[in-house]
């Protein structure tokens, strides 16, 4: 869902 | 993805892996905090909890490491709690957990990015990252002594956020971007790590054992 804030770490 | 966060990565497998051949290896869990490892696995399933909600294509790497992560984590707890359960030294691994789950869950329902779910339930997971060490590092203070492979776990486990400390950095400088719960909790993950660090430079690169001062 868009309005997920993105971690895009592990 | 940048040097310093592929080195932090492959030294958390390391570490997961070192953790793995040790036990496996001596067939025993002695000197190894179970609670550390428990708390460990928590922060997987609550930090990559996305893989159980939305269907998992497993055609990235990162897909798939976060599903060696929680595996690992989980089956190094079974070893220690059942197959191995006879040599976990539970009397000195007496830290107190709920010390460290309760605040961690409290933190992330006050300072989170987004009060949602989902990101509380990340948020609660790096606050946890950053203390679960401490029943390890508590055990060993106890017991006053390492084993030089549980050393070199540690080492590679302290390293690999130390390493992402650089991999902030450089996504600062370079992407202009900023995480900042996990910036803080990383730093404070790292911190804990530096006596250990220490006595692991001075003495275990030498060929010595960690004895700490009874």
């Amino acid at each position: 869902p868009a309005d997920e804030v993105d971690h895009d770490e592990l | 993805m940048n040097i310093f966060r592929l080195f932090g990565d492959l030294s958390h497998l390391a570490a997961i892996a070192i953790l793995l051949l040790k036990i496996w290896k001596t067939r025993s869990c002695a000197g190894v905090s179970g609670k550390t490892q428990l708390l460990f696995a928590v922060c997987f399933i609550t930090r990559y909890i996305d893989l159980f909600l939305h269907f998992v294509s497993l055609y990235n790497t990162e897909k798939v490491m976060k599903l060696i992560y929680i595996s690992a984590s989980v089956f190094t707890c079974y070893l220690i709690f059942f197959k191995f359960k006879a040599t976990y030294d539970g009397n000195h691994d007496s830290m107190r957990a709920e010390f460290l789950i309760v605040p961690a869950a409290g933190l992330a329902c006050l300072i989170n990015t987004k009060f949602d779910a989902i990101e509380i339930l990340w948020t609660f997971s790096i606050y946890l990252e950053a203390v679960a060490i401490l029943p390890q590092l508590f055990l060993i203070s106890k017991t006053g002594e390492a084993e030089t492979i549980t050393s070199h776990y540690l080492f590679a486990q302290g390293s690999y956020r130390a390493l992402y400390i650089l991999n902030w950095i450089y996504r600062y400088h370079y992407e202009s971007h900023v995480d900042t719960i996990a910036i803080v909790a990383g730093v404070v993950q790292t911190i804990l790590y530096c006596d250990f660090f220490y006595l692991y430079i001075t003495k275990v690169v030498k060929g010595q054992k960690i004895v700490l001062p009874a």
